[in-house]
């Protein structure tokens, strides 16, 4: 699980049975004393694994759409909840809350953060490659802290050839599980991988600008996609100040797997008020 | 009734904010308060890094 905070922006991404939308109210009560204004919200997740185990409020998606709902502040008024299909067991649900209707938000944003211009890629793979998995694996005579442990995860999986600028804080949990943040100025990225034969799953997630182009996408998925192999994974592009039709990333992103083998089984566009384009696209490996 | 393994799928969310204040979330919510907010998440923070931009957490789970 991770946690980034900005001056204007909080991220908060957690897996297990963790109650993350409690947050919110905490968060809210917390601004409000220092006169920060909610101006949008996100949510998002796949499909669980094991969604019977949730608890309140993530037990069903309608759960946290009323939760939220109930928490959000009016001047939120522009909401959203969709859930993105997929033919495979992969779907996407977003729910998103923002003062106004538009995605293409002025670019002197009230908080003077430059929200145009950036993306969101989520990536959820399941049936991890096993051998590849199996790095993520203290070993029983390993006796040193998580820290340490997980710089060797990263070094020995390849993720810190993903982005050698960054600056990497990584964790390696007791007695499986890895957890990294990157950083690299003002854009971060983030993996988590439970590597366990039976629930395998590993995510991968970076904000990025696109002054620079799509091109990069291409490579940092190759990128991820090779150190876990999965069988089925699912990419998510939330694009702020586009338009769906307009992206050139799903073409990209889908041309870029197709090379490592992998079939697209599914594909679905959103537009969501305050929170951009969200491109969805589900593939599953070729098996020989 | 159906094995129950670890859930790796996460929740996401992001919350935008406007203030006049520079630092904004990253002056208020010091690691006390996060921890605060965490717990009733249900996780901890594990490790953490920062830059001139931005502060990341690795969390419990």
């Amino acid at each position: 699980s991770s946690l980034f905070v900005y001056p204007n922006r909080i991220v908060i991404k957690t897996c297990g049975t963790t109650q993350l939308l409690r947050s919110v109210p905490c968060l809210l009560d917390k601004t409000g004393e220092l006169g920060l204004r909610l101006q949008r919200c996100r949510y998002t997740r796949g499909s669980f694994i094991f969604p019977h185990a949730q608890p309140f409020p993530h037990s069903s998606f309608r759960e946290e759409v009323l939760y939220l709902e109930e928490n959000l502040p009016g001047s939120l008024c522009y909401r959203k909840a969709r859930v993105l299909p997929s033919k495979t067991s992969h779907s996407w649900h977003v729910y998103a809350a923002s003062e106004r209707d538009d995605d293409a938000l002025p670019e002197e944003d009230d908080g003077g953060e430059d929200v145009l211009g950036t993306f969101t890629l989520e990536v959820c793979m399941t049936q991890l490659d096993r051998a590849l998995a199996r790095r993520f694996y203290r070993r029983r005579t390993d006796v040193s802290g998580g820290d340490v442990a997980g710089k060797e995860m990263t070094a020995s999986a390849g993720i810190g050839g993903i982005n050698p600028r960054a600056l990497v804080c990584d964790f390696a949990f007791d007695p499986c599980g890895y957890s990294m943040n990157g950083i690299d100025g003002d854009c971060y990225s983030t993996i988590h991988v439970t590597p366990e034969d039976e629930c395998s799953y590993a995510s991968f997630e970076c904000v990025e600008a696109t002054g620079g182009g799509y091109a990069g996408v291409s490579d940092v998925l190759r990128s991820v996609v090779r150190v876990f192999r999965p069988g089925t994974l699912s990419v998510s592009v939330c694009v702020m100040g586009g338009r769906g039709d307009d992206l050139p990333g799903w073409s990209l992103v889908a041309d870029s797997l197709k090379k490592l083998g992998y079939k697209r089984r599914g594909r679905a566009v959103e537009d969501f008020p305050g929170a951009g384009t969200i491109v969805y696209q589900t593939f599953t490996a070729h098996r020989k | 009734m159906a094995a129950t393994g670890f859930e790796g799928f996460e929740k996401r969310l992001e919350l935008h904010f406007s203030g006049d204040d520079p630092l904004g979330l990253r002056r208020l919510l010091g690691f006390e308060s996060l921890e605060r907010v965490l717990h009733a998440v249900q996780c901890s923070i594990v490790s953490a890094v920062g830059n001139r931009h931005v502060d990341a957490y690795v969390l419990s789970e």
